[in-house]
């Protein structure tokens, strides 16, 4: 499994890339229909805090569920512009 | 609350998704 130990070896790049192989299968099983826009939005976090949601379901969840709200509040804003 | 999540970040998308070996 993914360790710090293992992404303080990787580039700043593959450390991200590496976090988000795993987050992106877990965000799809939450949020199916935006997971790759969420796990996008997820990586640019911490590495800390992202391998802390690795580990911490309940984390995740909540960092999904506000990732959907300020997306959905972007949406809302871009298309009231048009 | 303001969110530290930007909406305007790149998509992910999943070497091992995109490009079955």
């Amino acid at each position: 499994d993914l360790k710090a130990t293992v992404l303080s070896a990787a580039s700043p790049g593959e450390q991200k890339e590496m976090l988000g192989e795993r987050l992106f299968p877990l965000v799809q099983a939450i949020q199916p229909t935006m997971s790759n826009k969420i796990t996008g939005m997820l990586l640019e976090l911490e590495n800390s805090e992202l391998l802390h949601m690795l580990e911490s379901p309940e984390s995740l969840r909540s960092m999904v569920e506000e990732a959907v709200e300020v997306l959905q509040a972007h949406q809302a804003m871009d298309t009231s512009y048009k | 609350r303001k969110s530290t999540l930007n909406p305007n970040a790149k998509e992910f998308n999943p070497r091992s998704y995109a490009q079955p070996k």
